[in-house]
């Protein structure tokens, strides 16, 4: 199936939470999600994967900077009781393609983090959709990897900059 | 904002390959999947995790079934050269929620969670999209998660369960 990125985005000042050894239990990420609703923080994408055993699992989040003295309070409350740890990320940002075609991750992933890999740019983070992948970086390496991306497929006029919220 | 939850989805037979251990350096992710590019796997869903110092990334990745055998070919010998290992789960589903609206996932991220606690289903991914959170459950849980979150959003007769591909 061909694959057609459509364009690529930026979105700067990203904090991000990771929860370390959290129980890997039915009814834990309840817990969590419903203890940082109730803080009113917003969070943006999550992302979960186990340990090898199956024990614990690691729950990294964004959230906007505003929101991180709140969250902080939140999850360390939290981290108490869930006898697990949490760590904390700033200056982060998050540079995604966007494209549409199934065979979007596999032929796409390799261009993307080929152009990365060139620019020396590190993936912190890695999530898809059907019609994207979004890598989290350094935001210092933002506007740098947002071009190198764009070229990297060709975009032209394309390419777009989120705007700062 | 109101969350608006258009429906919900489940993706059965679905296996996950995790690396585990692999260098947090640029142009590892880069290495990864145009190795298994060029071995024509079919990469869905990416998630990526790192370590607490940063050393070591985590990246789990689903496939069709169908995919597996070659990829277990390619994944063996690339662990080798990176120094890394993996592992692999068979029979899983993905269970998703489709909805619309910036507070989607604080939100929505705690009442599917909840769904999924009071039936005892245990998350072991998360991944989230601008309009989607899924999670990689137990296979044999996939139909009552997929009514509980249904249930959880009173969505009537809006629900999908997606063809097997
Ligand atoms: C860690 C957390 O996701 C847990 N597995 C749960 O189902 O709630
Ligand atoms: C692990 C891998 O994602 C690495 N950080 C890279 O940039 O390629």
């Amino acid at each position: 199936e061909r694959i057609v990125v459509r364009g690529c985005a930026l979105k700067e000042h990203i904090a991000r939470i990771t929860l370390r050894d959290v129980p890997n239990k039915p009814g834990v990420a309840a817990n969590i999600f419903h203890t940082i609703a109730s803080g009113n923080v917003v969070v943006d994408d999550i992302i979960q994967t186990i340990s090898d055993d199956g024990q614990y699992a690691y729950i990294a989040f964004t959230i906007e900077y505003g929101d991180l003295a709140d969250a902080k309070a939140i999850i360390s409350k939290l981290c108490n009781k869930l006898d697990c740890y949490e760590t904390y990320q700033m200056d982060l940002a998050k540079v995604s393609v966007v494209g549409i075609g199934m065979q979007m991750h596999t032929g796409v992933a390799d261009q993307m983090f080929k152009a990365l890999a060139k620019a020396q740019v590190n993936i912190q983070n890695i999530t898809t959709s059907e019609i994207k992948i979004s890598c989290l970086i350094d935001e210092a390496h933002g506007p740098r990897a947002l071009r190198v991306v764009h070229d990297a497929f060709d975009l032209g006029g394309k390419g777009t900059l989120l705007p700062k919220k």
